[in-house]
């Protein structure tokens, strides 16, 4: 069984350990409750 | 290089032209031979031809068709024979008892110019399922044999003893011949109009033809379909034989190719590159056509004689786990990064178990079978499954089990004690202790958590999942969520998979605070989950699978699609939150179970 979420366009920013494993096609074990990402909505108020 | 052979090497000998021009067989031959002597010294390749890459007209060598006639054997048995060339390798169906297996079984592969083209043939004994032996084998050069010169192209090889090569156990009878493009062209029509000629009377009405056009996915062409019928029909009888066929692809190929998607696979097809789509087309015809007798997608000659084939997931023998997920000499591993660790880890899984899922998920006949009743296969062992696991003397499995994954499973972190579960579901969906899972950043709701205890993939966008996991041709955001839930958002959005092993704690948890929207159930098989069948360009598990889809709006990131997608086994999916509920990020959010 498997969990998919996807969250909307620059939505997120997801943590880059996370990212860097995946792009080696690597997977990362994890538990509930570790940190994910942040939302990139206040970079982006920043931002503007 | 090539042993046994009953020829003579005739390498490089003149063909006999004499001056007349030669013919397309000699053609051929001196093509090959000119690609040997191109070839000679640069130690060969090791170009791997399971996953068809793109090849420039200077690698490309040529289509060979192998066939393995048949054997002389030194005794009765019933037989099997493998062909191994680079990274693939096929096997033929096993024979009658005798000492004269006939299999006749014939295979395309690819030639490239620096790729490998020296071809292993193993013969096995099968006289028992799980241990084939390997009573023989001998190697040939496929260049050398596409460029000797004969008037025939079946060869006879001695069968060498594998403890002692200088013994000879047998003979095999082989066929190579290298395909004249020309009759690739002629036996490609041909096959393209079998697809379409309904009344089998080799010929093409025009509504046959129109139905041949649509399906070569062209819209262009599907708009002036009258006008191509007519430039094909060239006597004007109505009717497009198979010859006006090919000569019709032909003269399109030279100004613009009708054919935009393989109409055997669906992949779309690069209009200017026509050597690979002959490629492409010519292989995945064999396949599509059922011509193709011998099994790919192994790769070691090895794993092709095993006698075992049908272990569809590594949960098909979770209830017998002190035999299926085994960690004896057979054992697989697979390496996953440990987030908390900072380490490799290796997970154990049954060796036979990956590769039959890789003979099953990562081949076309793999693929073929799950079409023929395999489907209802894994719904019926999973709602078999289901029941077993929620009976009471399912229970006793549970301190077996515990044992066997004692490294992975904490006992003190379950919310009750082993003898509070009643039946082996109910300790696969255990409940932990509160603060067994801290909750990073609790009180900020602009950071998102991990849903499940879990593998986890997680890609910047859906294009990324795609270019580096997702391999299944018809994936598609939309197709995931179903026509129910509006798509849009989430085009290319991003995207984290959180894949679930037996020994997991089987509850996932929300990942963001919000309100939930909607609740959509969606009907479908159940593929296994397993990295094997997703990186699979054949099988779309995401989007074929049984699944619910939950949308939960959220103030820091928008909406957030939540699928829970059940597997083999494991296909039961349940909620504990309703639709209108505001919900806390690491909130238990529902689990999976064992059922259909």
């Amino acid at each position: 069984s498997t969990v998919i979420c996807i969250f909307e366009k620059d939505a997120i920013e997801i943590d880059e350990d996370l990212l860097a494993n995946s792009e080696r096609s690597l997977e990362t074990l994890v538990s509930v409750g570790m940190k994910l990402g942040v939302s990139r909505k206040e970079q982006a108020e920043t931002d503007l | 290089m090539g042993h046994g052979s009953s020829k003579p090497d005739c390498l490089d000998s003149a063909d006999a032209t004499n001056g007349s021009k030669p013919s397309r067989t000699s053609r051929l031959r001196q093509r090959f031979r000119r690609l040997r002597r191109r070839c000679s010294g640069s130690g060969g390749g090791s170009g791997s031809h399971s996953e068809l890459k793109l090849i420039t007209s200077q690698d490309f060598a040529g289509i060979a068709l192998i066939e393995l006639i048949g054997a002389e054997m030194g005794f009765k048995d019933k037989w099997l024979a493998c062909l191994s060339l680079g990274e693939q390798t096929f096997r033929t169906t096993i024979s009658d008892h005798t000492d004269k297996p006939v299999w006749k079984s014939e295979k395309k592969v690819l030639l490239e110019t620096n790729g490998p083209h020296i071809a292993r043939i193993s013969v096995f004994e099968t006289n028992r399922l799980s241990k084939n032996n390997l009573i023989g084998y001998c190697e040939i050069d496929l260049f050398e044999v596409l460029t000797q010169d004969s008037d025939s192209d079946i060869e006879v090889l001695s069968l060498l003893d594998p403890s002692s090569s200088n013994t000879i156990v047998g003979k095999i009878s082989i066929s190579c011949s290298v395909e004249d493009p020309i009759e690739t062209e002629k036996g490609f029509a041909r096959r393209i109009l079998s697809i379409v000629d309904y009344n089998e009377d080799g010929q093409l009405s025009f509504s046959e033809f129109s139905d041949l056009i649509n399906a070569f996915g062209n819209q262009v062409a599907a708009t002036k379909k009258e006008d191509l019928f007519r430039e094909a029909d060239k006597n004007g009888d109505g009717v497009v034989s198979m010859d006006e066929l090919a000569t019709l692809l032909a003269i399109q190929q030279e100004k613009e190719s009708i054919i935009s998607s393989c109409p055997v696979c669906g992949e779309i097809l690069d209009n200017s590159d026509m050597l690979n789509n002959m490629i492409h087309l010519t292989l995945c015809f064999d396949e599509g056509t059922g011509n193709q007798v011998m099994t790919g997608g192994f790769l070691t000659d090895k794993q092709a004689s095993y006698g075992w084939m049908f272990k569809l997931s590594e949960w098909v023998h979770f209830s017998s786990y002190d035999v299926g997920l085994n960690s004896g000499s057979s054992a697989s591993h697979i390496l996953v990064f440990d987030r908390r660790t900072k380490r490799l880890v290796e997970e154990l899984i049954d060796g036979k178990i990956v590769l039959s899922m890789r003979a099953i998920y990562q081949s076309k006949v793999g693929l073929g079978l799950i079409d023929k009743g395999a489907k209802e296969l894994l719904q019926s062992i999973s709602e078999k499954q289901g029941k077993r696991m929620s009976s009471v003397e399912s229970s006793k499995d549970i301190p077996k089990f515990i044992e066997f994954f004692k490294d992975q499973i904490k006992i003190d972190e379950m919310k009750h004690p082993i003898e509070h579960f009643k039946t082996f579901n109910e300790f696969f969906i255990r409940e932990l202790k509160p603060g067994a899972r801290p909750i990073a950043n609790k009180e900020s709701d602009n950071v998102a958590i991990c849903a499940a205890d879990s593998r986890l993939m997680a890609f910047k966008s859906v294009e990324d999942s795609l270019r580096l996991w997702i391999k299944g041709r018809k994936f598609s955001i939309q197709g995931l969520l179903g026509k129910d839930v509006s798509s849009s958002a989430f085009i290319h959005g991003t995207l984290v998979i959180f894949r679930l092993a037996p020994q997991d704690y089987h509850r996932f948890h929300l990942p963001v605070s919000g309100t939930i929207e909607q609740f959509v159930n969606i009907p479908g098989c159940l593929y296994t989950v397993n990295p094997i069948a997703v990186n699979s360009k054949y099988c779309n598990v995401f989007t074929e699978n049984k699944r619910v889809v939950s949308i939960i709006s959220t103030a820091d990131f928008g909406k957030v699609a939540f699928i829970a997608i059940g597997a083999t086994m494991v296909g039961s999916i349940t909620f504990t939150k309703r639709e209108g509920d505001f919900v806390k990020k690491g909130d238990e959010f529902g689990y999976f179970s064992f059922g259909g």
